[in-house]
């Protein structure tokens, strides 16, 4: 998991997977 | 004459089998990011995240149902301005308006939700180009499915500037593409909507929403083009926060672009899509307006105009 | 090619134009910043506290958000094997969709009093105790079609309940 600081109460997470052989950086954005 | 439309022809379906013989997965980067947006994220929040990443657009996923929830596009900020037009006592509900309250704001405006639709990424590109011409949306989610757990995967999402783009960069026929747009039948004609430098930007937000176009062109008192206002700078009047000034007019608003807004892409009727495919390829570029050579506005071509083409024409 | 860009249509241009024609709005709007601020990532979150402190506070934070955890072993108290039911309600259960997620949640350290708690999604299970497929058939390898929302979803919640908490 990565995480980046959080900022005007907006947590954002990602996590880098494979996709068949591609890479996704999927990142969300959720409210804390 | 007669070698440019065989050379035309023999292009556009060699273009068509190659579309088909691609899948939305071939136009993937390696490596690429993806930024989702929950749907209990309040909506200028949201605003702020789109602007920050350089992006217009996001899917939305809704942790409740850990489910894809549809794509938050400029048309949802263009919807929230209209609402706060037709409301503007409700402004307090509108800074604590949460994504997943923008289909409310849809019913009470009435306007239609937007189809996005939505495909497997490993079904052939064409099909791809179809579903999105036929959903009038310029841009379709790519959906997979959890082989556990068969939740819903948001691959990506493809617009069609990239599709065009990845076309321009891997189909040496769009050189062979010469005949002139004034044959091709592709232009949208001079009767299309468009606006003053002094017309109430409100007003030119309306004929977005009511015309279902991404852009409205400024023409000046002899019908010469002299810029355009499109969907994507509605984000840039939120986060000013200048929306609720009902007496902005489109020019003041476009005060609010970036610098590094790259400017209008114009044509005429005597150019050929060789050479708008090889400027897809350099800048991105969303559309084309066609004036005349004293500048007078004649028309527009769209990516979807340009789509259509390749997908039925010929 | 007569394919050009229109002058008029660039921001100084149009900008100085309106401030020509002496508009009053005009004075008072600024261009969009387009300067992005660089989102700094790290891996999972850091600490300073005390190391069993932070280990304290992720054991009540995943109490409270009702997980469960394997009991530490003696000789390892920095890792905390968890699973965690995450259930969306419209799946239906029939389908025998596994609905336990596996998290392990390691502190590591960084330099002195400088830790980091990092999370790693540990595979499925169903809730009746059967494993999910992810450790019979599909190796890790093979298994290429991982949606990362569920667990990007949960380590929110945790990292929440920890910021609310602390």
């Amino acid at each position: 998991l990565i995480t980046s600081s959080i900022k005007h109460n907006t947590l954002c997470v990602a996590s880098t997977v494979r996709y068949k052989s591609k890479y996704a950086t999927q990142i969300l954005y959720g409210p804390l | 004459e007669q070698n440019i439309q065989l050379e035309q022809k023999l292009a556009i379906q060699s273009i068509r089998n190659f579309l088909k013989s691609k899948t939305s997965y071939d136009v993937l980067p390696v490596s690429y990011r993806l930024i989702v947006l929950d749907t209990s994220l309040l909506v200028k929040k949201s605003l702020n995240i789109l602007l920050q990443n350089n992006i217009v657009s996001a899917p939305l996923w809704d942790a409740k149902t850990s489910k894809f929830a549809g794509l938050l596009t400029s048309t949802d900020f263009i919807n929230v301005i209209q609402y706060y037009f037709c409301n503007p006592d409700k402004f307090d509900l509108i800074d604590k308006l949460q994504l997943n309250g923008l289909k409310d704001i849809e019913k009470c405006l009435g306007v239609p939700s937007l189809d996005q639709g939505s495909i497997h990424p490993f079904k052939p590109l064409y099909d791809a180009c179809v579903k999105m011409i036929e959903s009038r949306s310029r841009r379709i989610p790519l959906i997979d499915q959890d082989e556990e757990t068969q939740r819903e995967i948001i691959v990506s999402v493809l617009t069609q500037y990239r599709i065009l783009k990845f076309v321009s960069l891997n189909c040496r026929e769009t050189r062979f593409l010469k005949r002139k747009i004034r044959e091709l039948n592709i232009v949208t004609d001079a009767s299309i909507d468009s606006c003053y430098m002094t017309t109430p930007v409100i007003d030119v937000i309306q004929m977005l929403s009511t015309r279902g176009v991404s852009s409205v062109p400024i023409i000046d008192e002899h019908g010469r083009l002299v810029n355009v206002y499109e969907a994507v700078d509605v984000l840039g009047l939120i986060k000013g926060g200048i929306y609720n000034d009902l007496s902005l007019s489109v020019g003041e608003a476009l005060m609010r672009r970036g610098d590094d807004f790259e400017g209008v892409y114009t044509c005429t009727v005597e150019d050929k899509l060789s050479t708008i495919m090889d400027t897809i390829r350099k800048a991105r570029v969303h559309r084309f307006f066609v004036v005349d050579g004293s500048g007078l506005l004649q028309g527009v071509i769209t990516l979807s105009d340009i789509l259509k083409y390749i997908l039925f024409e010929e | 090619s007569t394919i050009a860009i229109l002058p008029s249509s660039l921001p100084q241009i149009h900008r100085a134009n309106m401030m020509q024609q002496g508009s009053r709005a005009a004075m008072k709007i600024t261009p969009l910043n387009n300067k992005k601020s660089k989102t700094k990532w790290h891996f999972g979150i850091r600490s300073r506290s005390y190391p069993l402190d932070v280990m304290g506070e992720i054991y009540i934070a995943l109490k409270n958000l009702g997980a469960e955890w394997a009991k530490p072993s003696e000789e390892d108290l920095w890792t905390i094997k968890v699973r965690w039911r995450y259930d969306t309600g419209s799946l239906d259960q029939q389908r025998k969709i596994p609905d336990l997620m596996r998290m392990v949640i390691q502190l590591f350290q960084i330099e002195p009093n400088n830790y980091l708690v990092d999370f790693k999604f540990d595979g499925w299970e169903t809730s009746n105790g059967e494993e999910g497929s992810s450790n019979s058939s599909s190796t890790e390898e093979e298994m290429s079609t991982f949606s990362a929302y569920p667990f990007l979803h949960l380590t929110t919640r945790l990292i929440m309940e920890l910021a609310v908490n602390s």
